[in-house]
């Protein structure tokens, strides 16, 4: 049977950190990720959405065990470029559906976010490739999400055959 | 001879519409998406950074074609959500690096950042997944981007032996 969605998955060790109202002019980016590859820190996500009044903020999650480290790099870095501030947020869980038929199918992502709306669930954070759609949410909720995920996209069935085995 | 990056794509046929300051509770992505889906308007990437009291803007990219049909679909939306405003950028070139390689290499996307910053390229929004990511830039500058991004990850060569087939 021909799934677009084949999997879900959930990942609660990992938190996410800002830097807000950095200046957004070429070179930013280079220098807060080049800090953070420089001490071997390493990056999952990393977001940066629309910018205003010339400043931007970028997001991106760590694994909880780089939490310290990375905010005294990133502490430097923030001082150096005047940004305003720098904000945690170790509460997240990133719920992810993967699947190679996700490319121009309209509806996967808002099947995705109704699934994670009818069991009231706040999305936090979304961030999309062709293969995976991401969401973080609240740390508590990640059993239910990947629960209505798993329901949404009818791979229950299976995961009943995996759970026998 | 193995390379965490094979590849760099550039697209020039999309457009970034924003929703700004949309109520940040359960549910308002599922409508913003749904509706669009309902209509048969294909998404490509869709970004949500950080929370601001309580709302959040949510930036995504389509086709330039549908930009027409997207807009009026979109303000509907909008007047039911109470959302601040609607936010076209159709100067967006997106460029991405793919490869199988770039999970857990911390410096990866801060060289491609590095590679624009060289060029003095602005950044305008930034998405990443283990094997792709990917950043909006002005429209022209895509071929310059390409070209420091072919450079940066030593994908020259290769690309001089392509040309003279
Ligand atoms: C904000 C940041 O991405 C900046 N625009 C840059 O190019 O580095
Ligand atoms: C802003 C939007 O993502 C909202 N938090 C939702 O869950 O739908």
């Amino acid at each position: 049977i021909y799934r677009p969605v084949n999997g879900v998955a959930a990942d609660k060790s990992q938190v996410r950190i800002a830097i807000l109202k950095v200046p957004d002019q070429p070179g930013i980016a280079a220098r807060i990720f080049g800090a953070l590859s420089k001490n071997n820190i390493s990056v999952d996500m990393i977001i940066q959405s629309l910018e205003e009044d010339n400043a931007n903020n970028i997001a991106f999650t760590v694994d909880e065990t780089d939490l310290n480290s990375t905010l005294s790099i990133l502490e430097e870095v923030r001082m150096n470029l005047g940004a305003k501030e720098i904000v945690v947020d170790n509460d997240i869980a990133k719920i992810s559906i993967v699947g190679a038929g996700m490319i121009d199918r309209p509806g996967i992502a808002a099947s995705m976010f109704e699934a994670l709306a009818e069991q009231n669930i706040n999305i936090k954070m979304i961030a999309t490739s062709e293969i995976k759609i991401s969401c973080l949410v609240e740390k508590e909720r990640a059993h239910e999400a990947v629960r209505a995920l798993h329901s949404k996209f009818e791979l229950d069935d299976e995961n009943a055959e995996a759970d026998k085995v």
